[in-house]
């Protein structure tokens, strides 16, 4: 494990008992190995390093742990603060005027039409919008996860025009406490899906606009995130499939980087799998 | 990117963080480097970072090549006669990594070229994924077979080879649903998938899809997948986007599993045999 590693770095240094600017850089070392296996940006790793080093050589060396423990906590530590862990929880955005907004976007496959069903089901007095009209069977599926979740489905108006299906379902959600878009999945370097996507934006004007993105993403998480935040402002991120084993490392570099709360994670298939992001829980999940 | 003139210890961070940069795993592209370096010192330096930016491609188009990767195996035009008909290939991965995508670009592909193909929707769990299939079917004009959502897959397989056979189909194709390798039951309902299809044809291929997107979590996919089913082709999906799959190289390295196609879009013409030089150097770039 990282802390037997640790262990091993330290016992074989002089000046063990104390964290020092010289038995600290094979820790880092290891941690930065650790940390890119864990899919965090390379160049998160070393910026998150050099807050690493600052804190452990500046922290209070306590007499009852090792200092690979000592070393692992403010690692962890810094990964849980940067996570969010001394903020109060992001909450939704709220409209206070009308339905609640929610833009959902994302690469293919990241999980948006199963996430805007979970989220229905997590809200309550939800519609979903279903503006996906590319996919084979993605108004389809939209529907039957609506279904499962009691919210009203909100079928486009024109199978073949996004911008007016998004302004004919803002007319027929005005009642709707929440009204939820789920949209084409979409390359951030796709020019023409990436200036749809600004339009809808334009013509929905979300409270929120949340970015799905697969838990398993590795090093071009970062990429994607700044992309889609260039281009609408990002409001939310809500990383799915965290119900498998892939450390996640791409919360901790788009968190960094762009200061995007993560909100919400998706735990399973079903509608009922979402739950809110601790970061404590998963700063110890990126360490592995 | 990498830069220009001679290869020295900038030259090296560069080409190993490009290498990071591309998911290839922090021990690869150590390692990788360090090779070079070390043929770069045996030749007596004076090398350029250009000409081991290409060294390096080649090592890893090798390691790539090794395992049979990039041989695009003949495909018989009209029927598979060196096999027993139909030639029946399975599609497994993790959610979203485009299974139902890259089922219906196979079955076109064969279509387009004279085979008598018919698409097995053996997903019966996610909404609308019978419905999904079913549209491509419809679009590309080849057989389909289906059963209730909620019906027990390995019979959807069996139902689809002996749909197969009895339509005098050249090929097969079986899309399941999406499933983690972690969800032990859900790999074992594969197994299962598996054996009853052994009953009738046992399959010819098993198609590992993984997303290009997919960071360090791929190779324990792949492991997962491959120690359990007879996993014998990968197929790297959205190659088109930024992402460039750089974990497939210890992948095949450890388990000399061949990438036999990459998908690069969502029509049925974005699937091209896997090329190791061209992925290589889009690794190094
Ligand atoms: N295990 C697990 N599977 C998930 C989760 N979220 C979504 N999925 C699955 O991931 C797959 C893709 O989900 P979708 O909701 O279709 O993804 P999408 O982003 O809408 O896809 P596109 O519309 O094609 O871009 C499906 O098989 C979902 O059931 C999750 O949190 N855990
Ligand atoms: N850009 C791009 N998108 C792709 C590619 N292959 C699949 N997709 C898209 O990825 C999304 C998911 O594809 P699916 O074929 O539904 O994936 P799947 O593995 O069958 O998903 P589940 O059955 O839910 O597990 C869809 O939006 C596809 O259009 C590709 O090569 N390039
Ligand atoms: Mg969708
Ligand atoms: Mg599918």
């Amino acid at each position: 494990t990282l802390t037997e590693r640790l262990n091993k770095t330290f016992r074989n240094l002089a000046g063990f008992g104390k964290l020092n600017e010289e038995n600290i850089q094979p820790a880092l070392r290891e941690i930065r190995v650790a940390l890119l296996e864990a899919d965090v940006h390379f160049r998160v790793v070393k910026s998150f390093l050099e807050n690493v080093k600052k804190r452990a050589l500046g922290s209070e060396v306590l007499e009852s742990v090792t200092p690979a423990d000592q070393f692992v906590k403010v690692v962890r530590d810094e990964l849980a603060r940067t996570l969010g862990a001394e903020e109060p929880p992001p909450e939704l955005r709220k409209n206070p005027a009308g339905p609640t907004r929610i833009l959902l976007c994302g690469l293919q496959g990241a999980g948006k039409t199963t996430a805007a069903a979970k989220l229905a089901h997590l809200l309550g007095k939800s519609a979903l919008v279903a503006l996906d009209l590319k996919r084979p069977g993605a108004v389809e599926q939209l529907r039957v996860m609506a279904e499962k979740v009691q919210a009203t489905f909100l079928p486009p108006a024109d199978p073949s025009d996004v911008r007016l299906s998004a302004r004919k379902a803002l007319e027929e959600g005005r009642a709707f406490e929440h009204l939820i878009f789920d949209t084409a999945g979409r390359l951030q370097i796709d020019e023409e899906l990436m200036e749809e996507l600004v339009e809808v934006a334009g013509i929905v004007k979300p409270d929120e606009i949340v970015l799905v993105l697969d838990a398993m993403t590795g090093q071009e998480a970062l990429n994607v995130a700044e992309t889609f935040h260039k281009r609408v402002p990002l409001t939310a991120l809500m990383l799915t499939k965290t119900d498998g084993d892939a450390r996640g490392g791409a919360a901790l570099s788009i968190r960094h980087v762009t200061g995007i709360p993560i909100k919400w994670i998706g735990t399973g298939e079903r509608p009922d799998a979402i739950e809110s992001f601790h970061p404590e829980r998963f700063a110890d999940r990126i360490l592995g | 990117a990498v830069g220009r003139g001679l290869f020295d210890d900038a030259a090296a961070e560069q080409i190993e963080e490009a290498l990071i940069e591309a998911d290839i795993g922090p021990e690869i592209a150590l390692r990788l480097v360090e090779d070079v370096r070390e043929w770069v010192r045996s030749a007596g330096g004076g090398v350029t970072a250009e000409t081991v930016r290409e060294k390096i491609e080649m090592d890893i188009a090798e390691i790539l090549r090794g395992s049979g990767s990039g041989r695009s195996e003949e495909i018989p035009p009209n029927g598979n006669h060196s096999s027993e008909q139909p030639r029946v290939t399975i599609l497994v991965g993790v959610n979203g990594s485009g299974k139902t995508t890259t089922a219906a670009k196979l079955a076109a592909q064969a279509a387009a070229r004279g085979s008598r193909v018919l698409l097995g929707a053996a997903d019966t769990f996610r909404a609308a994924a019978i419905d999904q299939l079913r549209v491509w079917a419809e679009r590309i004009g080849c057989e389909f077979v289906a059963q209730d959502q909620g019906a027990d897959p390995a019979a959807v397989a069996f139902d689809a080879v002996q749909a197969g056979k009895s339509r005098g189909c050249d090929e097969v194709f079986i899309d399941t649903a999406g499933r983690l390798h972690t969800q032990t039951n859900l790999m074992a309902e594969l197994e299962k998938v598996i054996r009853v299809l052994g009953k009738i044809k046992p399959p010819d291929h098993c198609f590992l899809t993984l997303d290009a997107t997919t960071g360090r979590n791929g190779l324990q996919q792949i492991t997962t997948f491959s120690r359990s089913l007879p996993v014998d082709g990968l197929i790297v999906t959205k190659l088109d986007g930024s992402a460039r799959a750089g974990v497939v190289v210890e992948a095949v390295e450890r388990l000399k599993i061949p990438v036999r196609y990459v998908g690069v879009g969502e029509t049925v013409e974005d699937l091209m045999p896997f090329d190791p030089e061209a992925f290589a150097r889009e690794l190094v770039r």
